[in-house]
């Protein structure tokens, strides 16, 4: 463990905690995505299996179970509790189209032809653009709350925190995942936008507005 | 340099 991967690891963990006290708090679910919410329980039910099978740490353990409870209690509450409040007429990404290039890359790409590796391979994959379907959505409405902004922030830098991680393991540790290395560069790639948008505008007291 | 078996990532 490194203090890059643990500023992932929290930032990542803000990011979730961020967005339930949005919901809860302002009891509406409106401006996120039920369908990369769904993407994110994919990741994290098919990445952590080896829960079963692999003990790393208690740290580890507890952190797979925070994210995979976490991403179903959110799907309740969007899909279930505050459904008046979900935006379903913006969030209309379709997901197999990001499902099933994942899932036949997996079993292209791999480290090894097993069911739990091609499902870890696949949930990595899918991560990588499982925020799509939100960043969509924020571009359909033009805008997004800065709750909803802070929540984004946290989830885009948990990943490019993890890239450190990689450069830093890769030296003191002999240790890199080209997989995951490449999926992860992909995945920050995909937040520069935002990013560039959050800091020069949220970050300042103004609202994410996208250009018209 | 390798890859390890176990995935001690998140």
């Amino acid at each position: 463990m490194n203090i890059f991967r643990l500023l992932g690891d929290l930032s990542h963990l803000v990011a979730i905690i961020i967005l339930l006290l949005k919901i809860w708090k302002t009891r509406s679910c409106a401006g996120i995505s039920g369908k990369s919410q769904i993407l994110f329980a994919i990741v994290y039910t098919t990445r952590y299996l080896d829960l079963f099978t692999t003990y790393v740490s208690t740290y580890n353990t507890f952190m797979k179970l925070v994210f995979i409870m976490t991403s179903i209690v959110t799907i309740f509450l969007m899909n279930a509790k505050f459904k008046a409040t979900y935006d379903h007429n913006h969030d209309t990404f379709r997901i197999e189209f990001l499902i099933l290039p994942a899932l036949v890359l997996a079993l292209l790409i791999n480290n090894e032809f097993t069911i739990i590796e091609v499902l870890w391979t696949f949930s990595i994959y899918l991560e990588s653009v499982a925020i799509l379907p939100q960043l969509f959505l924020v571009s359909k409405t033009g805008e997004a709350e800065s709750i909803t902004s802070h929540y984004l922030f946290a989830l885009g830098s948990y990943r490019g925190l993890y890239l450190l991680n990689w450069v830093y393991r890769y030296y003191a540790e002999d240790h890199y995942d080209l997989i995951a290395i490449v999926a992860g560069l992909v995945q920050t790639i995909l937040y520069c936008d935002f990013f560039y948008l959050y800091i020069t505008k949220v970050l300042k007291g103004k609202k994410l507005q996208l250009p018209a | 340099y390798h890859v390890l078996a176990k995935h001690d990532e998140l």
